[in-house]
């Protein structure tokens, strides 16, 4: 059965996108099926492996008949992509005026594609949107990248607390599957203190830091994987790194 | 009459806040009567500088009869401050839920403060959401702070789509006043060439950059403007410079 894990951290610029796209595509790299889904209008997951869809999440989400095949975009060997663009902030709009099951329309929409595929990862805007309430209702794992700065640690309290509503408002539960630190810089004392809070927080459920990496930012640019980049970066070791103690722990119970 | 400005860019984490903050405090040290308005669910602004308010722009956008003296806390010499938290995540579908008008909300209930303030700052969140409509539909000016990477510039097309589809839908017209280069590293290339790209698409409307420097991330751990935290620090000469020019600006025709 398939593990879903969506990139949740209403922050921004905590290198979720980042983290989405090497993860998925890493996974893929080992030679299982992946669905990355982007689930933020500023569509930057397609962006950064340079793939537009004809029809995009919003297709799916708000125009009747739309099944998931319509909007699924092969991109790499086992890596297929839903794509996003700015059409999805009419999306939000659309699910604000439902009345009930708003935050499930993801899922049910998803339903007919059970089992293809062994792995999906949804990559999150930087909201406490009613999309990304969908996309949590559809997840079963999370994973949250945070920035080593103050303003991002400030903000895992709001993650956490989302997570708390979608299980006791939504019945939904969702598990904390990991803290991933982005941006480390270990010179930088502001950035080792950021990692010893979360550390001392999340304990043995904080992934290794990612380190800051001019090519995982100039990776997109070239519409390429950081592997397929720069296999030999600090950035393709640690997402290597990354993606290796995901796809080993434990599925949730 | 007073300048309203909305810092604005739906890329998350591209300096927006720390812009906001900054630049309101640097006009307030000046003398000007400054209000600095936290259009972002995060509640950052209130974090970097230590306060939180009873009640939040929430209120005043929502609940019947709420003034914006009843949210406007004082927090500095010339500068006051409304705060937002999570409960402005319920604002955005309250809007939603409206028929008519729901970008207006902000400007109408704002009305009453006519010629109080010389300045108006708007910090708004990582969206395209209806709250930050809202801004631009009270703003006048807008300033873009854009990160120094691929996905912040690709990012900048939307902003101007943006500011196009408030003028053409909503009859109101923002002038863009300044875009401003963030994180800005002089040795790396990828930030080189993201001003290169933006002083050749903004020509003089291109700010000179903020250089990243860790001290304008530590500052709001301590509550502080980078004019208090580190007044000798590059972070703090390269928002004075950036308050400056922003001030000798002529306001819009
Ligand atoms: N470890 C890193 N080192 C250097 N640059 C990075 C790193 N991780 C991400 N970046 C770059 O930093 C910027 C922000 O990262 P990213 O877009 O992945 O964050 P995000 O959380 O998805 O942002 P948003 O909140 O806007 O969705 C991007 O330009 C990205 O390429
Ligand atoms: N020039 C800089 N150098 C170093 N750190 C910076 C700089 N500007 C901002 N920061 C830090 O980077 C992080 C992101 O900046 P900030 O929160 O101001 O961006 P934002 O655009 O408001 O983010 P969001 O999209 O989440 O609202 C913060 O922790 C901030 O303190
Ligand atoms: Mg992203
Ligand atoms: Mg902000």
């Amino acid at each position: 059965r398939s593990r879903r894990v969506a990139i949740l951290n209403q922050k921004g610029g905590t290198g979720k996108t980042t983290t989405a796209v090497n993860l998925a595509a890493g996974i893929a790299d080992r030679g299982y099926d992946v669905l990355l889904i982007d689930v933020d209008a500023q569509g930057n997951v397609g962006t950064s492996l340079g793939i537009r869809g004809e029809r995009t999440l919003y297709h799916l989400l708000v125009e009747e008949g739309t099944t998931p095949d319509d909007v699924i975009v092969p991109v790499r060997g086992h890596l297929d992509v839903i794509t996003a663009d700015a059409t999805l902030a009419l999306a939000e709009v659309f699910l604000a005026r439902i009345d009930t099951g708003r935050d499930r329309i993801l899922r049910d929409r998803m339903a007919s594609l059970r089992g293809k595929y062994q792995y999906i990862v949804l990559d999150c805007g930087p909201s406490l949107s009613l999309l990304n309430q969908n996309a949590l209702s559809f997840a079963d794992e999370v994973l949250i990248p945070v920035s080593c700065d103050y303003l991002a640690l400030v903000g895992v309290k709001q993650v956490l607390k989302t997570l708390k509503d979608i299980d006791q408002h939504l019945g939904h539960t969702v598990k904390l599957s990991g803290v991933v630190p982005t941006f480390f810089d270990a010179r930088t004392r502001l950035a080792r203190e950021a990692v010893d809070t979360l550390s001392g927080h999340f304990k043995e459920r904080l992934y290794e830091p990612i380190r800051r990496s001019t090519r995982l930012a100039e990776a997109p640019s070239h519409r390429q994987t950081i592997f397929e980049y720069a296999p030999d970066s600090s950035g393709a070791d640690d997402y290597r790194r990354l993606v290796a103690r995901y796809v080993s722990n434990a599925a949730p119970v």
